[in-house]
């Protein structure tokens, strides 16, 4: 986490907020809850109180307005930069802006305005960015459910405000996943035109040939329109298109571009109605046959005919030898499946069927 | 007409409006200086846990474009 330069704070813990106009996107009232429970994230952990005014001046004045709207910090049109909030202090101190340009709304399909509204408000008490993918203070919006800060979040506010004197319990949302945690697993793995992505929780890993480092990123920062949490996935290299699957729904990308008609239900390649999630997809080029696992068993899916081959299911254990009996993500490359399981990887000849290696999982994110 | 820029003059427009912004780029002629840039754009990709090579390259261009907060990132 950062503060701002000298730490800037309200030397009072009893702060003053008024909301000086609305957006015709919302009702007034989702507009007053949301700023509510925006200021209530930062009262549950701190000893601030947040006491609403209806006229003259309060320490922060919410408003919104478009492109130059009066402190010669001009907004840009719709997207872009969403809202902006000055540091505490007299005058223009602590007040906040939300560009009216922006579709604001209270739940995923535009911005959400809870959360943009608590993370300038984070800025309205002092708090900077955080570096942190995982936290609230990240510059990048993400949209998410659930309290909203992170533990970084919580130690950079408290670092200046000290903890909520009634010791509220809160349970901050789950930092961003330690590529070098040794006990590390994945969620779902796939090839993406030359890269591997690695799901993680709420985040991916992006692993370029080129680039020594993988790259973590909020899957919401990339993809807003699939789930916080992925079950699977395979790129099926041939059409140009990585199928997402989560739950019992699945999401086909072109690129970083969700294709028309998506999402569908998992059930139309022929599972049945029983199978409620996929743990894991593979699609081996050399015979076009995407591998589906679901517990201890396995589908096999021709892409060619988009149908699911007869016979199965068949379980890991009997045509996978010295793997584990179930799997978190696969994936294939030169005659070689990888499999993920806990903590443990397995590299499997396809030709030779059977286990030629065994890995931690995270020694693919170089560690 | 103002002929179209091509993408790169762009990308470096988008890139200075940026840096501007967030990471206390100096104003228009100084900036052009590429040293400037060049350690802008370092600030930036470290900041962001991107691979710091002070190039504009397409993954920095991506999360340049990504919708934000209006606060700087660093400086006052």
């Amino acid at each position: 986490y950062n503060h701002f330069p000298r730490h800037l704070k309200w030397q009072n813990n009893n702060v003053t907020f008024r909301i000086v106009n609305y957006t015709p996107d919302l009702k007034k009232s989702d507009v007053n809850r949301a700023i509510r429970t925006a200021l209530n994230v930062w009262s549950d952990v701190t000893p601030l109180t947040f006491k609403k005014l209806h006229e003259g001046n309060a320490d922060i004045m919410i408003s919104f307005g478009a492109k130059e709207h009066g402190d010669y910090n001009p907004f840009d049109g719709p997207n872009g930069l969403l809202a902006h909030a000055y540091p505490p202090g007299p005058g223009i101190g602590g007040d906040t802006h939300f560009d009216e340009d922006e579709h604001w709304s209270k739940d995923s399909s535009a911005y959400n305005l809870f959360i943009v509204a608590a993370h300038e408000l984070g800025h309205a008490l002092g708090m900077s960015h955080s570096t942190d993918p995982g936290a609230l203070m990240y510059p990048v919006y993400s949209y998410a459910t659930g309290f909203p800060l992170s533990e970084d979040d919580i130690e950079g506010i408290q670092a200046l405000y000290g903890p909520n004197p009634n010791h509220r319990k809160v349970k901050p949302k789950p930092d961003a996943p330690n590529k070098c945690d040794p006990m590390l697993s994945f969620d779902a793995v796939t090839e993406l035109r030359g890269e591997t992505i690695i799901f993680k929780d709420r985040f991916y890993w992006r692993l370029h040939p080129q680039m020594p480092e993988p790259e973590q990123t909020l899957i919401k920062s990339t993809w807003p329109s699939i789930p916080n949490k992925v079950d699977a996935a395979y790129e099926n290299s041939e059409k140009d298109v990585v199928i997402i699957f989560s739950g019992i729904r699945m999401w086909a990308l072109n690129g970083y571009d969700l294709v028309d008609g998506y999402p569908k239900y998992i059930h139309k390649l022929g599972l049945p109605k029983k199978v409620r999630k996929i743990d894991a997809a593979v699609h081996i080029r050399d015979t076009g046959k995407t591998l589906l696992f679901t517990d201890e068993d396995y589908w096999s899916y021709d892409e060619a005919t988009s149908t699911m081959d007869s016979g199965y299911p068949r379980t890991i254990e009997e045509d996978f030898p010295g793997m584990d009996d179930e799997v978190d993500a696969a994936a294939y490359h030169y005659g070689h499946l990888y499999f993920f399981h806990d903590h443990i990887q397995y590299e499997y000849s396809y030709t030779s069927r059977k286990v030629i290696r065994i890995l931690r999982t995270n020694s693919i994110l170089n560690c | 007409f103002a002929l179209p820029l091509p993408s790169e003059d762009n990308n470096r427009l988008l890139a200075e409006k940026y840096l501007r912004r967030f990471y206390d780029l100096p104003a228009a002629l100084q900036g052009k200086s590429s040293g400037t840039f060049e350690t802008k754009i370092k600030a930036m990709q470290r900041f962001f846990n991107l691979k710091v090579s002070g190039n504009l390259d397409d993954n920095t261009l991506e999360v340049m474009k990504l919708a934000r907060c209006g606060v700087p990132d660093i400086g006052e």
